[in-house]
């Protein structure tokens, strides 16, 4: 449950923050 | 440096900087930086062809969609736009880049996160600032969450990083609370950047470098 809460984790996953993505064609 | 080709000054768009001189700033060998410059002319070209890139070319590489806002794609930008003036430069995009190679120590990577998330700039990470941060991110997912509950999640991360409970996450804290939870700093690496001169071996046709 800690894990779940955590505001931070959640923020992590935006896809804004997906930079790999400048690699793709 | 006054003696500069001008056949080659021509062709080298405005935001171009020596990649030699990025290789010895940076992690990236001098081949890595030609190579993040075949990746970069993709991206700078993509819509203004003026050899910068602007927001809507961000977005574009980044959700294959040039009018997708985002919260957390605006702070990258911002935060690679180094001299803020609304587009980002080639030395500024390798520069920034930088932070995200395998190899960068981890306490560059937390100290850049912070900055990510300090939305307003005060130097630390406001109760105000988290919870925009997540109803942001809830609405990307379309997740639907009472406020009560996004309440609760601010609070609980709140009381798990605010260690002196002054109501405000300082750069201090969030060190030792990443530290904690290295998942968190997942998004800062970038795996490919091990790898680019083989994802662009194109770089070899433009290279200027002789290794």
């Amino acid at each position: 449950k800690p894990e779940s809460m955590n505001a931070f984790a959640l923020i992590s996953r935006s896809q804004g923050f997906n930079l790999g993505n400048l690699f793709e064609k | 440096m006054g003696c500069v080709s001008s056949k080659e000054s021509r062709r080298r768009p405005p935001g171009y900087e020596d990649p030699n001189t990025l290789a010895r700033e940076t992690t990236f060998s001098v081949n890595e930086v030609e190579a993040l410059y075949e990746l970069y002319k993709r991206i700078s070209y993509s819509i203004t062809k003026d050899g910068l890139i602007h927001k809507e070319e961000f977005q574009l590489a980044l959700f294959r969609n040039s009018n997708k806002r985002n919260l957390f794609a605006d702070r990258i930008f911002d935060l690679f736009d180094l001299k803020r003036n609304g587009v980002i430069e080639f030395g500024e995009f390798v520069r920034s880049l930088d932070v995200f190679h395998p190899d960068t120590p981890v306490e560059e990577k937390i100290a850049f996160a912070f900055r990510l998330y300090d939305l307003r700039g005060t130097g630390f990470i406001g109760r105000e600032e988290l919870k925009e941060m997540v109803l942001a991110i809830l609405n990307e997912s379309e997740l639907l969450l009472s406020d009560d509950a996004v309440e609760e999640i601010v609070d609980q991360t709140f009381r798990q990083a605010d260690m002196n409970g002054d109501g405000k996450i300082d750069p201090d804290e969030w060190k030792v609370f990443a530290s904690k939870n290295p998942a968190l700093l997942k998004n800062m690496t970038l795996p490919y950047l091990k790898d680019i001169t083989m994802a662009f071996p194109s770089f070899v046709l433009n290279s200027g470098a002789s290794d």
